[in-house]
């Protein structure tokens, strides 16, 4: 038998900061990309729900419109990418 | 696909590009050479061109840089955002940034271009065999100078193919230095450095003094990154030291323990918990041509697509064989029109024309022999539109011809420009062997030479002279083959080898003094590469696989394109 992993964190110097909770991932992508700026600017509104943000995300990038930040959309939000915003140039 | 709010785009078709700098991770003619053809992608289905600027204001300026370079949208180290560009305009718009804390590649791991060696400037082949080792990375085996070298073949010791790989022993790139070797150590500031450091700049590039005190002599260059370089972290341009101590433990590859995001990495020291000095490890990196091809989709005024097949999609993913989805190509067809090939090209038919044509004048009594007349569906091996690559494209007679295994095809000058062929090499010259590397006509004795290896032969109708060594012209014996040829004004031509090319004197049968020059110095913005250069009225063209860069009697490029598609008009 394999002895358990034991997983440790480390802060690697130098590393740019990548270290964020689920939230606060999702929350950057949907503003940095656009998804949630776009509908308070456009229509003068309050800012969208994130759930709403996240269906609108999950549209333009061809997954399930679930509305939650389930595992699909984060994986889709940790992938590479380019950095022009999907929404309201 | 979408396009930007308005529509933005181009409001000319004649679209200029610059490119700013290089990165460290590509030699700098494999990065102009995937520009190229991202441009490429596009201009191939709508009619566009692409011309590639050396100073001023481009419509497109394409630079790299790291986090914060100089516009509002800072980059994010190693991953999540590659690259970005801005839509058509004035100013910044049309620009493309590209993140240069990636590990930039053609995709599939470092592209290693070599230098010198014998192999011509090929790419390494990983992992290859020397000496009952086999290598995945450069070494410094079996050298005394501690210059990294590859193999280019999978077996160094059957084909005896190597190069040397960048290393700031051997090179630099940008600076002042002209591309000098860094020198070791060297003085900054009142302080020695016995290697490539990022200190004194603020955009974390590595860089080196190219003399021994830069204090003095201000001249430096930015260091290749060598393919078994960590990026990022705080090591960035060292290797990694395997074994390597973490948290007490003993690790002899790169390891992902530590981190929260999976990414390997590893200590350049032999103890990371002594000294805190990491990296991440060299990967696959990115497509510099798949980035650029969407960034470019981008500068051209389209937007993301929600296509996840469409280059337009936001997500970067590897695709070996790229092809332009429908999607992208309705999208810049709904801007700019369709294209001159917006359809695949179809196979040439044959020739059925007999030989010789009598409309031609052939003063050398040398014609084409007859080949018999066929409507039978032609070989695909001897269609010339389904060859990527020739073994030369040579002018004789006025006319282009295109030479491959043992066959040839010409281009006629005078009617429509329609291709004929192929023709038997051995029927026309019956003592050239199949391969042929090189070919000129000396306009003015009226002979032919033919190069292939490192032996030529000269045709003077239907005489011929040779084999004779290329030695014999006054070349060294170090080279392989003559890849191309250049007529210079009456008597001169510039025979084309490796990186490097010499002035031949026709008249004195030998090689001018001054020479070898280096290709790239004075034929800017072509591959130094190339295997077929050759001159077509009035321009220079370059060839490498299945590109020709043209330039123009100012000695700048004025056009890439396909040979395919171009020059044989398939």
């Amino acid at each position: 038998w394999s002895l358990p992993l034991k997983s440790v964190s480390v802060t690697f110097p130098g590393d740019i900061l990548k270290n964020m909770t689920d939230k606060q991932l999702a929350e950057n992508y949907l503003k940095r990309f656009g998804y949630i700026d776009r509908v308070y600017r456009s229509d003068f509104q309050s800012m969208m729900s994130t759930s709403k943000a996240l269906k609108s995300m999950q549209r333009q990038t061809g997954i399930e419109e679930t509305g939650e930040l389930d595992k699909a959309t984060l994986e889709v939000m940790k992938q590479p990418r380019c950095g022009v915003p999907d929404v309201g140039n | 696909y979408k396009t930007f709010d308005g529509d933005l785009k181009w409001d000319h078709n004649d679209v200029t590009y610059r490119i700013l700098n290089y990165s460290p991770d590509m030699e700098s003619s494999l990065i102009d050479d995937a520009f190229a053809r991202a441009f490429k992608v596009w201009s191939e289905v709508t009619p566009l061109t692409f011309t590639r600027l050396f100073e001023g204001t481009a419509d497109i300026m394409i630079s790299f840089g790291k986090a914060d370079h100089g516009d509002p949208y800072p980059f994010d180290g190693k991953d999540g955002l590659l690259a970005h560009a801005y839509p058509p305009g004035e100013g910044i718009q049309g620009d493309a940034h590209f993140d240069d804390d990636e590990h930039w590649t053609l995709g599939k791991g470092p592209a290693v271009k070599t230098r010198y060696g014998n192999a011509d400037g090929a790419l390494c082949h990983f992992p290859f065999m020397f000496e009952g080792n086999s290598y995945t990375t450069c070494t410094t085996e079996g050298r005394t100078d501690n210059l990294p070298w590859c193999a280019t073949t999978a077996d160094y010791n059957k084909d005896k193919k190597y190069g040397f790989c960048p290393s700031e022993l051997l090179y630099t790139f940008g600076g002042n230095a002209g591309g000098a070797e860094c020198v070791f150590p060297f003085v900054f500031q009142g302080e020695e450095y016995d290697s490539c450091t990022t200190e004194g700049r603020s955009d974390g590039y590595r860089w080196c003094a190219t003399t021994k005190n830069f204090d003095n002599d201000k001249t430096y260059g930015f260091c290749p990154t060598r393919e078994t370089a960590v990026f990022g972290g705080n090591s960035e341009g060292e290797p990694c030291h395997f074994p390597f101590v973490f948290l007490g433990k003993t690790y002899d590859s790169c390891t992902s323990e530590g981190r929260g995001d999976g990414k390997l990495w590893c200590s350049t020291t032999s103890s990371y918990d002594e000294d805190n000095k990491w990296g991440f490890c060299p990967d696959q990196g990115y497509s510099l041509f798949l980035v650029a091809a969407h960034e470019f989709g981008h500068a051209l005024g389209l937007d993301h697509s929600n296509i996840r097949d469409a280059l337009m999609y936001p997500m970067y993913v590897y695709v070996e064989n790229f092809s332009l989805h429908k999607d992208d190509i309705e999208g810049i067809q709904y801007l700019y029109g369709s294209g001159p090939h917006p359809t695949p090209p179809q196979p040439n038919t044959p020739t059925t024309t007999p030989y010789p044509d009598p409309d031609e004048t052939d003063t050398t009594d040398e014609t084409e022999p007859t080949v018999p007349t066929t409507t039978q569906p032609l070989d695909p091996t001897k269609d010339a539109c389904n060859l990527t690559k020739f073994d030369t494209i040579t002018v004789i007679q006025g006319e282009l011809h295109f030479f491959k295994d043992g066959d040839y095809w010409k281009m006629s000058s005078r009617s429509d420009g329609k291709l004929s062929g192929p023709f038997s090499i051995s029927g026309r010259w019956p003592a050239l062997p199949s391969v042929i590397d090189s070919a000129f006509e000396d306009l003015l004795n009226r002979k032919l030479y033919f190069f292939s290896g490192n032996r030529f032969w000269v045709y003077t109708g239907k005489s011929v002279l040779g084999p004779r060594s290329i030695e014999k012209l006054g070349l060294p014996s170090s080279i392989q083959k003559i890849e191309g040829s250049l007529l210079r004004g009456k008597g001169k031509v510039l025979l084309f080898s490796g990186e490097s090319f010499w002035r031949f004197d026709v008249k004195a049968q030998k090689i001018d003094k001054g020479y070898p020059r280096y290709t790239d110095v004075v034929f800017g913005g072509v591959p130094n590469d190339a295997h077929d250069v050759f001159q077509y009225k009035g321009h220079i063209y370059f060839c490498r696989d299945r590109f020709y860069w043209r330039m123009n009697s100012r000695k700048q490029v004025d056009r890439v394109g396909y040979v395919k598609y171009d020059l044989l008009r398939c």
